[in-house]
């Protein structure tokens, strides 16, 4: 799974997500990625999300939408996406990634699997990484 | 408001020989949507053109380098969405096309509905003069490979990949 999140000089928020699924799954499986809130979702109020990891388990938890709830109750968003991540793992025991930005700009990538390819640009700053 | 941008290349199992080329794929793909932001581009045109780069590059799973389904073949999903108005447009299922999220974008822009699937998405990708391939053109060595080792017998590849994401 690949996908994005972004605020521009306008402070519009958006998000983007896309996925081949899961390697030998059923024909006309679809797993969260196209679900709106799980694998994605943006909202100018609050900032937005874009989700990879199992997708059966994303789905029972709406993992970027719940996310966001956190946000909105004041979490930033590296509290809000451990709140989410940790919530999916304890409940039904699903592990994935997220990337996050908020409507102030503030941003995270964080994942409860072992890696996550991810990187980011803020101020002309570009930031890389794989794993914890 | 400085812009930002943030992307993911999906999370599970990175082999180490491969980290480089996971790291160039999620730079190119930053890096095109920061160049979108900073020349005054929207978020969504920003998170679409970034998408379209890691659809393209064969590392991912996703485009170019999806997995298989249980028959050898690709379908795909794609999601996109705008906070300014919470407008979203997805597709499910699909195939015989290279970037899913250009025809999500046109989904929510284009039709009155958030999701198109299986063979109505198909049409609407061909109404919309997306160009067709055929998926053995987005099928990849490596893809190919792993699907075959995964209908070994006492092979579970489903569950198996719930502790990798």
């Amino acid at each position: 799974t690949v996908g994005a999140v972004a605020i521009d000089c306008q402070g519009n928020v958006a998000c983007a997500t896309s996925t081949g699924g899961l390697t030998n799954k059923m024909v006309g499986r679809v797993g969260d990625t196209a679900c709106i809130g799980s694998g994605g979702y943006a909202d100018n109020n609050v900032g937005a999300v874009s989700t990879t990891g199992h997708g059966e388990s994303i789905m029972k938890v709406i993992l970027a939408r719940l996310i966001l709830h956190h946000m909105e109750q004041g979490k930033s968003p590296e509290e809000a996406a451990d709140a989410g991540l940790n919530y999916m793992k304890s409940r039904v025991g699903g592990i994935g990634g997220v990337i996050i930005v908020n409507s102030s700009g503030d941003w995270t990538a964080k994942f409860s699997t072992n890696q996550m390819s991810w990187a980011a640009v803020k101020d002309d700053q570009l930031h890389i990484g794989i794993y914890h | 408001m400085k812009p930002v941008i943030v992307v993911h290349g999906g999370a599970g199992k990175i082999v180490e020989e491969l980290d480089a080329t996971y790291r160039a794929g999620v730079k190119r793909a930053v890096l095109k949507g920061y160049d979108v932001l900073s020349q005054g581009g929207s978020a969504l045109t920003a998170v679409e053109e970034a998408v379209i780069v890691l659809e393209d590059e064969q590392i991912f799973n996703a485009g170019h380098g999806s997995v298989l389904n249980e028959k050898g073949d690709i379908e795909m999903d794609a999601i996109i969405m705008d906070g300014k108005n919470l407008d979203s447009g997805a597709v499910s299922a699909i195939r015989n096309i290279a970037n899913p999220i250009k025809l999500a974008r046109l989904v929510m822009e284009k039709t009155d509905h958030m999701l198109l699937t299986c063979e109505g998405a198909t049409l609407f990708a061909k109404a919309q003069g997306i160009p067709e391939v055929p998926n053995e053109s987005l099928v990849t060595e490596r893809s190919r490979k792993r699907w075959m080792k995964n209908l070994k017998e006492n092979s579970n590849p489903v569950a198996d990949q719930i502790g990798l994401g």
